[in-house]
């Protein structure tokens, strides 16, 4: 499975629809201080069915969705769809019946959030079955949070079993 | 299943050792399984010591020696089972100038012999050159994320303006 | 000690808005007591939010953004109760080169208002810069730290050679 | 009170004698990663009277004396002399009669450390009391610790009382 692209809509600091082309190789991310750069991560490790609003920074989930600013009034949606090519047909059974796989994932205030795979309604169980077979997910260890590349060494020998179970 | 985790345990050493001795330029570095009875129970201890240093606790290792030794962990990850995805927020942040050089030239090493995708957040100019393209992020309205795709001088010229 | 203390809080709180204001140009900010009966017994609650951005959870700034604000906490305790010395070691890593400028700036102001002593331990060129004078740590013998006087070009050529 | 220098010998990478003066304005201090920076802060520390190894990133406090390199052999001391000028005689009254003042921390392993105050022993406890007075300290808020920065704003309210109280 190759990730293609990111698309956020009222997602935290990005109000207005934005789209991110995941290309082969290394693509950079660069901007001033509170700019949106450590957003987009947590708008990736979201669309991929994370549930801890902690891992977000935020207090709640409804923190996610835009908050408004001076000029502009708050939003009550926030919506992710990460877009993956499947045309080596690596997912899992109930998916793999297509080239393009579109995950979305939706929230809406004092409501919760929902997902939805090719347009078809889905649970973040299934998305997290998706991902974990690609060995990727909300808490792949390929996606490090800024301030947190130092946790594995400093983390316990039993917390790092994850990184094993990853390479298997 | 436990078959299948001591496989994959030596490989992640091997690659381990080869990555440390790469980043640090020398050096040895290993990682150990812990010892419960059975491998599935074990926890994972890293062993390593920069080039001419004694083997001590990690805990002892510098800001700087702590990520290099953590990138080397992630990349044996990705060399043994090659995830679709990489996302490394300022993780060049603590490093000097050499070890970005480093840190970058072991991404190409890495991007070359895998098909994973790598997003690279980072305010050092020297991996910024090195991207194979750029997305810059401005808030011309204040508290709303803008994306635009930008070459290396405009990037510069992004990173310097501040959002205020 | 009730009294004292309620007074330092007004100073702290005062200097804290007013260097935030600079720091981020412009934004509003400000601590609070929190509700405990008697104030030697409240926490310490900080407000704070960048300029056109509307008041959120503190955990919701960026690295950046919680770099600065921290730092504003910092010196205004100073500047109501300056001490002998401040240290840094490496508070500008998360900053922009805007933001670096700008701590520069504010370091500068501080240190004029002030007799405290700053040591400031930096991988960043212009905060290097900026200093009065500037300490080398260099590794020929590998695993022992020898410590040179240097001027900035020195500083910079230790600063990029690795320890290896 | 006025901090003038700070000299460490067999303290962690700072196998042979180093002193660094401790001048009024930014002194900066530069050099690659690992070569000791971070060290000096906790030399720092440690000679204002910190009891936790934790704090000196160690498992136990003998972790700060020279452990040795592939080509020198480890130490059994480490020792550090904190300098201060005290002309303006702001030192608490046992300590107040000279213009300097010497703070000496030594640790031999497997034995603990000792205190001296110009060449006289003392107890750690003399130590803390002689810097709380001077809105100083070992955890004093006003040395920041490489990665700590974000620490104040990421605490609860009441672990930020100390802040208040080296305000008063
Ligand atoms: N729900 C939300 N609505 C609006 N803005 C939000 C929301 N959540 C977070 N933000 C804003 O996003 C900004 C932080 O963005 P982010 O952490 O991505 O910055 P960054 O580009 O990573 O900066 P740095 O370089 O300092 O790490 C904060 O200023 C915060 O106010
Ligand atoms: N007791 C000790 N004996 C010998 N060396 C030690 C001892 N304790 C720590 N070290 C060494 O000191 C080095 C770390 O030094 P320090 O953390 O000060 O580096 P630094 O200059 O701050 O680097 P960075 O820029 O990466 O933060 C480690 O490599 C460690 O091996
Ligand atoms: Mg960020
Ligand atoms: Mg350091």
């Amino acid at each position: 499975m190759i990730f293609r692209s990111l698309k956020m809509a009222g997602f935290k600091s990005f109000a207005e629809a934005a789209e991110i082309d995941i290309e082969s190789g290394l693509t950079g991310i660069v901007g001033p201080n509170g700019c949106g750069k450590s957003n987009i991560v947590e708008g990736l490790r979201w669309v991929m069915g994370e549930s801890s609003a902690r891992q977000m920074r935020g207090g709640e989930m409804d923190d996610v969705i835009f908050a408004g600013t001076e000029q502009r009034p708050a939003r009550n949606l926030a919506e992710i769809t990460l877009e993956l090519d499947n045309r080596k047909r690596s997912a899992p059974a109930e998916f793999n019946n297509s080239d393009d796989i579109e995950i979305t994932r939706k929230i809406e205030r004092g409501k919760g959030s929902s997902y939805y795979v090719n347009a078809k309604p889905a649970r973040a169980r299934d998305i997290q079955l998706l991902f974990a077979d690609v060995a990727s997910g909300a808490r792949s260890s390929g996606i490090v949070s800024q301030g947190r590349i130092g946790a594995i060494v400093g983390a316990k020998p039993t917390d790092r079993r994850a990184l094993l179970e990853e390479a298997a | 299943g436990r078959e299948r985790l001591l496989k994959s345990f030596a490989e992640v050493n091997q690659h381990f050792k080869a990555l440390f001795n790469k980043l640090f330029g020398g050096g040895t570095a290993e990682l150990q399984l812990t010892d419960a009875d059975d491998p599935l129970e074990a926890g994972l201890e890293i062993l390593a010591s920069p080039p001419g240093k004694r083997l001590q606790s990690l805990s002892l290792l510098s800001g700087g020696e702590q990520a290099l030794t953590a990138l080397a962990i992630i990349f044996a990850v990705f060399l043994t089972n090659p995830a679709p995805i990489c996302v490394l927020d300022e993780v060049d942040a603590p490093l000097d100038d050499s070890n970005v050089v480093r840190f970058c030239d072991l991404l190409r090493d890495i991007c070359s012999q895998t098909d994973t995708r790598f997003l690279v957040i980072t305010h050092h100019r020297m991996t910024m050159a090195r991207m194979d393209r750029l997305f810059g992020i401005t808030m011309e309205q204040r508290g709303i994320s803008k994306l635009v795709s930008v070459d290396l001088q405009t990037a510069e010229r992004i990173r310097d303006i501040a959002v205020a």
